[in-house]
């Protein structure tokens, strides 16, 4: 897969998730 | 004659592939074969990959004996409410949870031994109208409940004499979640598949819903066996019960595929198709191996990083094969019949 079908990757998407999700 | 004849004509199927019997266990006073799972179970300092088999009414224990033989440890018994479904807790030893109701879960019980005074037991862990459990590592369950009022999905932690030590809610989304799967190598991170054909990411240990992603209208009801994360991809490997037939994937059984859950775009990486002339499957996945049974009595084994259909059961002479489920250790497949018999198969 590349960013061209699925956008910007990001390698901490967990944690990027968790501080952006409402509590 | 008929051993000659089998001899001299070996199915296709298990002549080609990589399923080799191993051992079989009947439970004679078993009335109706419904789960089959493993557990680890320790007995006087050995702890031994155990079996457990589920009848409607009861579920019973086996331990190993010598020449792959298999011996009945305990039997618990359980009552006018049937057994659905074992649901094994990862990484425990001497417990095992089952999933007890009608049409729907409406109980989950936990059976023990406790050394403390050297016997079996079952406690209920939880009642309501439960729509999907999984036993999670570290003695977790977690479980999707419905009320006409709210959804609810929540995390019980059990001690090691099986009593409930905590309890966690997660955000519930609003459509009924009706699978989850741990996210290997992950601690914190679940999935969970809806009814709306969604999968929902959560963070166990604050309980948060962290990203809610379409999984396609070509697959209703698409159920979660098995996730995890690798270069930023969140890959998940769902079972379609449901797709229908197309020219460009087949029958599709089981479909690995990556998210981004930054952007919720995803793209399928490998689709595993139904043997031809075969319809209907009801499976289960263990790392890339997937199983399932067939509504011919057959049972089929995949590869899912190949997308092959790499062995398959046919029927036995007693009948068709109701159950399929991986060892939680070992790679073993145990099959299950209708009328309690267990044949344990090497892959």
């Amino acid at each position: 897969c590349s960013e061209s079908d699925l956008g910007p990757i990001s390698l901490n998407w967990f944690e990027e998730l968790s501080a952006e999700a409402p509590p | 004659e008929v051993a000659e004849q089998l001899a001299a004509e070996p199915h296709p199927g298990l002549a080609e592939e990589s399923l080799q019997l191993v051992s079989k266990l009947k439970d004679s006073s078993s009335c109706c074969a419904v789960d089959v799972s493993t557990a680890w179970w320790e007995a006087a300092g050995c702890r031994e990959l155990c079996v457990v088999t589920a009848c409607e009414s009861c579920v019973t224990l086996w331990k190993p004996l010598d020449s792959h033989c298999w011996g009945k440890v305990h039997t618990w018994q359980l009552g006018e409410v049937p057994v659905i479904q074992i649901v094994p807790l990862p990484g425990t030893c001497n417990l095992v949870c089952v999933a007890l109701g009608e049409l729907e879960i409406g109980e989950i019980r936990l059976l023990l031994y406790s050394s403390e005074n050297d016997s079996f037991k079952q406690s209920v862990v939880k009642t309501g109208t439960i729509k999907a459990v999984l036993g999670l590592k570290d003695r977790r369950l977690v479980s999707s409940s419905r009320t006409l009022q709210e959804h609810q999905v929540e995390i019980v932690s059990l001690s090691e004499t099986g009593r409930s030590t905590d309890g966690q809610t997660l955000m519930p989304p609003e459509e009924t979640v009706l699978a989850f799967a741990e996210v290997e190598g992950m601690r914190e991170a679940l999935v969970g598949t809806t009814a709306v054909n969604s999968i929902i990411v959560w963070n166990l240990k604050t309980g948060q819903l962290l990203k809610k992603m379409h999984v396609g209208y070509s697959y209703p009801a698409s159920i979660c066996h098995r996730a995890y994360s690798d270069s930023g991809l969140l890959f998940v490997v769902l079972s379609h019960p449901h797709a229908k037939e197309s020219e460009s994937c087949g029958n599709p059984a089981f479909r690995l595929v990556a998210f981004n859950p930054t952007t919720a775009r995803s793209r399928g990486v490998m689709s595993s198709s139904l043997p031809p002339g075969h319809t209907g499957r009801q499976g289960d996945v263990k790392e890339a191996s997937a199983a399932a049974v067939l509504t011919s009595g057959a049972i089929a084994v995949w590869d899912l990083l190949l997308g092959q259909c790499t062995a398959l059961l046919p029927p036995g002479p007693a009948g068709s094969w109701a159950l399929a489920r991986w060892a939680s250790a070992g790679a073993c497949l145990l099959a299950g019949q209708r009328d309690g018999t267990v044949c344990l198969y090497r892959y």
